[in-house]
């Protein structure tokens, strides 16, 4: 396993639980959207399905484990915890996330590595992880919340799809037959929205500063 | 298509 992939592993389990983290000590999701954490949490259980049918090493299957656990954690604080659904911005986190299931399931079945169940499973998952961002994303633009959008979590993502980018061009050349196209152009579009997010987030950021500022 | 069946990354 080269660096960047590690680093990659590293800042995306960090991100998710730099946000469990401080779910559970605010009592507090303000300005998160539960419906991109549930996908987030649909995307870790269709990815993992090999938990059952292959070992690849410990390492993978404990990272396998703490990110459906911690995604499984964050998504019940959100709809079952007293004070923390309370904080919750139901009204405006609209987004209609199922819609975004069925298109992403069509094209598992029409592009995939191998037409069987755990390969498409695999290929939505991906799909899936792209645009999971989106009502996240959507909320952000409403509400202008970014109290608990930490830039942590924030740079967290952000390093998270760069190192795996990087981690990508380095197998490329380095290993015999590395050729991911789905992982590729899907992580490729999910960084680009990831692009979108992050420039909201510092546009909200930079505006909430100026209005600080004595008139 | 892949030549790698194995999925190593998370």
């Amino acid at each position: 396993m080269n660096m960047f992939r590690f680093l990659g592993d590293m800042t995306h389990l960090f991100s998710v639980l730099v946000l469990l983290l401080k779910i559970h000590t605010i009592k507090s999701c303000a300005g998160i959207s539960l419906k991109t954490q549930e996908l987030y949490a649909i995307v870790f259980a269709t990815r993992y399905l090999d938990l059952f049918t292959d070992y690849i090493s410990l390492y993978n299957t404990v990272m396998k484990l703490v990110y459906l656990g911690s995604s499984l954690s964050i998504v019940w604080y959100m709809r079952r915890h007293k004070l923390v659904r309370r904080s919750y911005d139901k009204d405006q986190d609209t987004f209609r996330h199922h819609f975004l299931i069925l298109p992403c399931l069509i094209l598992a079945l029409l592009i995939n590595e191998k037409f069987t169940f755990m390969e498409v499973m695999w290929a939505f998952s991906l799909y899936l992880e792209a645009v999971a961002i989106l009502p996240q994303l959507v909320l952000l633009q409403r509400t202008r919340n970014i109290d608990n959008l930490t830039g942590q979590y924030v740079f967290l993502l952000g390093a998270y799809r760069s190192f795996y980018i990087l981690n990508w061009i380095y197998r490329y050349f380095t290993e015999v037959h590395y050729v991911h196209w789905i992982t590729w152009i899907s992580g490729l579009v999910q960084t680009l929205l990831y692009g979108d997010f992050f420039y909201y987030y510092f546009h909200s950021w930079k505006n909430n500063e100026k209005l600080q500022l004595p008139a | 298509s892949s030549s790698n069946d194995v999925k190593d990354e998370l």
